[in-house]
């Protein structure tokens, strides 16, 4: 149970190590709290942010976290992966730089899987395989495909 | 497997023409002005996936989520959802390319599931999907609003969400 | 006390109808739960978007719920006028045209009051008095102020 | 009253290097990059007003506010924030045009309060705040990713906001 928990926190650690320096080019890891008593301690996730020092994800600021969590959920596939994802807004509170960077590695991370995403915005939306437009319409949601690549806006 | 299509009946702002939308693997985004119903597809499938808290698909209780609006000209008033898998993977142990699995609700909050339009019971259900890995995380389906909480899990949180996986 | 409460709720009732109608052309408003037992009652805030029925506000949609909060916020404003305003981000859920009606009702209320507003969206931005930029230099958060009407992408 | 200028100092992302922000009446738009201090310039202010729950800001403990990137070259590290109010309409009792209210916090997780330079406790402090209407709630002061959870205020919530303000 020990050596399996070991062998499942380092693939999740390599790969958010992985997938967060390609995102932001700083750094991210996981860390035990008690190597010892593995199973009534925790865990603690760390990022460093170019040009800062090394944060707990609870103290960043809300589009850093944002970024932190979607690493973490894209690094615990490498262990099991989900056969789909469903994305409600994750990007509500990033900036377009960053909003940039979720696009690239997601659309990355969805060739064999499927990312099922909500999204405002473009950057997002002109990465997507298939995009579905909703509308109101005598009082119920009507729902239309949009035709790639030219996005009515 | 993936979910190769998705219909909606009866279900919170969908109404009760069926509402088809067919999918595909990689990237799908969803856009549309506030309030029309983007979140609502989203709920369908954790929805036809058997969750039964009332709050995660944002209503007080399950009979809220079925449509509300207009009546049904074919009789009564039921929510469905329906999703279509691929399943040529054959990860969900049956043998059928296609796999659906179907959730009606009537007005008194009860509900029926179906696979392959075969009545099932609930623990059925869900064992066949579980299976699968079918079911939906806190992980793999995040509501509008809550991605950061996620950074903000305790240690213990972390830990956990990683031996949920093993 | 009874007598108070009533005039102060009237004029929160009156306020919410007149912003809400002029941000969405629906309708929005308040109705006591037990108008015979008030201080052991609640109150309930009701909206009805156009061509929606009338919902409370705990079951509408993410956007259509930060309409609503915004709305009862200025409403309170006319009980009692707060000095100054703190808004971080509160536009993230709201579409393009939702944030325009935002940003005309915030610019209009906040002559001889104090907004100050963390946003990233354009139509609240375009209509501030004063635009400050932020940004990380040598470790640290540095201000330097925006000229109107200009603004660097 | 209104906020006529903020000084900031070694509080969160901002250096011991004095940062003054002059602000006026009327809509105020603070923009940047993620990470870059928006939401920090706002902890200040709610800083120097004298909230003392550190996870109202973000913190686990309130020496956690202390800049802890760069070293204080002018001495020790103490976190600063100060607000110039324009006291034109004399909201605040004291008869002169600006009045600051200074809030330091020294490593300890000690605070010292100043009306215009002269040190007070933090009860008078907050009293004459009070009475200029000046102190922050949840609905004048909307933290990142929380304005829709007004909505979802209980009904007893939403009588005792119209009851506070009476
Ligand atoms: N005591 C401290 N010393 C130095 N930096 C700190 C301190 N506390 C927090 N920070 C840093 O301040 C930075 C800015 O945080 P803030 O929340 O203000 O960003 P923001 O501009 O609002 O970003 P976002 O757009 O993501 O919301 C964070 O990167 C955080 O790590
Ligand atoms: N049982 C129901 N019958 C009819 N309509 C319903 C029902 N339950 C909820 N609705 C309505 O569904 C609408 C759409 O909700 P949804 O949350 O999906 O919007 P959205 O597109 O995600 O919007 P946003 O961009 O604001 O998040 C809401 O206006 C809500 O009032
Ligand atoms: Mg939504
Ligand atoms: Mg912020």
């Amino acid at each position: 149970k020990r050596q399996t928990f070991l062998h499942a926190f380092d693939i999740v650690d390599k790969e958010i190590k992985l997938i967060f320096s390609k995102m932001t080019s700083g750094f991210a890891w996981l860390e035990l709290q008690n190597e010892d008593n593995i199973f009534s301690s925790g865990v603690s996730y760390l990022v460093q942010f170019p040009n800062k020092p090394k944060r707990d994800t609870a103290s960043i600021s809300g589009g850093e976290k944002t970024l932190a969590a979607i690493v973490f959920i894209l690094a615990l596939q490498k262990l099991k992966s989900s056969s789909f994802y469903l994305f409600d807004e994750i990007d509500a509170h990033l900036d377009a730089p960053n909003s940039k960077q979720l696009s690239h590695i997601i659309k990355e991370r969805s060739c064999g899987s499927q990312f099922i995403m909500v999204s405002l915005k473009d950057s997002l939306i002109e990465k997507a395989n298939l995009i579905y437009g909703v509308y109101p319409k005598d009082g119920t949601s009507q729902v239309v495909v949009y035709k790639k690549p030219t996005i009515a806006k | 497997v993936y979910i190769s299509k998705l219909e909606i009946a009866g279900f919170k702002s969908f109404g009760f023409k069926n509402t088809v939308i067919h999918l595909k693997q990689g990237l799908i985004s969803i856009l549309g002005p506030n309030g029309s119903g983007k979140s609502n597809i989203l709920d369908a499938i954790i929805f036809a996936l058997g969750e039964n808290k009332p709050k995660m698909m944002r209503v007080d209780k399950l009979s809220s989520l079925i449509h509300d609006v207009n009546k049904n000209k074919h009789g009564i008033r039921i929510a469905r959802a329906r999703i279509h898998f691929d399943n040529s993977d054959r990860k969900i142990p049956l043998e059928s390319n296609i796999v659906t699995s179907t959730r009606e609700l009537d007005i008194n909050g009860e509900s029926t599931y179906y696979i392959n339009n075969k009545k099932i019971t609930r623990t059925k259900f869900l064992d066949l999907l579980d299976v699968a890995n079918l079911s939906l995380t806190q992980l793999n389906a995040i509501q509008q609003g809550t991605i950061t909480r996620i950074s903000e899990f305790s240690s213990d949180e972390k830990r956990i969400a990683i031996e949920d996986l093993i």
